[in-house]
């Protein structure tokens, strides 16, 4: 469902070019959970980010359900990016001036969903990410597991088909991050597409596959080594 | 060193109250490592902010070395602040506009050292924390783990006599992780006093002492019971 060919990413800043990926090709099967683990500055958010459409490569292809990302126009992209894929950031992304509930809301505000309906599908995620005493708070006025909680819930809300989770459980004690666990394996029940960056290697060897990144490269993927 | 009594916290947003801390009190030796622990939301960061001369009780005393910090004026506090203590902040609270070597020699400058002694005692701080390849990114231009990094070097870079840590490794990999906890194991064996907030048990079961929170009291404290 997702295919990247040969996608290199380069960030440009005044004179320096910086190679966060130096192609990589890889490919993605509906219905499958992947863990993505690597080194800090590996490149692992930048790949992340280009699968979720959120960032362009510099060079290569990246064919989503076989349609080229790169020739969309930008309304399908952000149809397809709003509707079709759930994306956890690592730095969360939730906007402060907003309340728990209406950060929760935006993917279905954005689908056009009617308001009730909104508000009720959205109390229900944040009460399945245990943040029900808390949706009425602001970012700010919420601890840093709550505020990833709350990045879950606005990722899962609409039910897509392909989640995105760039370390989901960093900032969650055991408990909590096995609460998140359990919520990302029942949505891979539900026969979606889960990508899970992680630095929590108990968690990546739980997962039907393990793809490692360094310097920008793949360095090993399990799929690839028959069992 | 650091002794808290009968600490509160509340929180006021608006007509709602919300207790975060509900009279804690405990006291930190000096030279001593503790780590505390707790499930997300249980005032941790909360407690280390007022530890860290950050944020005032709403009542209870707080001691640090002796002095009750409420009776000090502003000067004197933030000049504590500035100068014995080193805060590593869960969210890391980098300045945007400044690079990762702007960042890190914060504290120098505040404390009015030169500018080449800034420079170079900065420069070694980062090498410490493996980002010398980017002490001129500002903080957009670096991975969460790097971002985390560069807000490491910026706690120790002038060599404080306590080091608040406030979850040090969640977005950092195995490797780095274990990088960063010998350099605040060599920052211990100098002398010093370290509180590590942290969800990696494994990480917390290493220290002289573990602290547990919970919904805002002191469940558990492995000094109190003798072996
Ligand atoms: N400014 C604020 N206004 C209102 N409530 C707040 C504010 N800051 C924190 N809280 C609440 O106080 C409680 C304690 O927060 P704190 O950040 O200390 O938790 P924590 O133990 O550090 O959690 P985590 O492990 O998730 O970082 C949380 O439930 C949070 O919602
Ligand atoms: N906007 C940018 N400009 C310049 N360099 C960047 C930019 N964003 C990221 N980088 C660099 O690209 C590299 C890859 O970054 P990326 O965020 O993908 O790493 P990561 O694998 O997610 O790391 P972490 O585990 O620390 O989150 C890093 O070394 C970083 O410094
Ligand atoms: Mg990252
Ligand atoms: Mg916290």
């Amino acid at each position: 469902v997702m295919q990247l060919e040969s996608v290199e990413k380069v960030y440009r800043m005044g004179e320096v070019f910086l190679a966060a990926l130096r192609g990589i090709s890889i490919s993605f099967e509906e219905g499958e959970m992947t863990a993505i683990i690597g080194p800090s500055g590996s490149g692992k958010s930048t790949a992340m980010h280009i699968l979720g459409c959120l960032d362009r490569p510099t060079s290569g292809q990246y064919l989503l359900e076989g349609k080229n990302v790169a020739k969309l126009g930008d309304d399908e992209l952000s149809d397809i990016r709003n509707r079709k894929i759930g994306f956890i950031f690592q730095a969360f992304n939730l906007i402060p001036h907003l309340t728990v509930v209406e950060n929760t809301e935006l993917p279905l505000f954005y689908m056009g969903v009617r308001r009730k309906d909104r508000h009720r599908m959205s109390m229900e995620a944040i009460e399945m990410v245990g943040l029900k005493e808390r949706w009425q708070h602001s970012p700010a006025e919420l601890s840093g597991g709550e505020r990833q909680r709350c990045a879950i819930a606005r990722a899962i809300v609409h039910e897509p088909r392909v989640i995105l989770a760039d370390e989901p459980t960093g900032n969650l004690d055991t408990k909590t991050g096995k609460d998140i666990l359990a919520i990302l394996n029942r949505l891979h029940d539900q026969g979606r597409t889960l990508l899970v960056v992680t630095h929590d290697n108990e968690l990546a060897n739980k997962l039907d596959r393990r793809v490692t990144l360094r310097d920008g490269q793949i360095e090993d993927d399990s799929r690839k080594v028959p069992v």
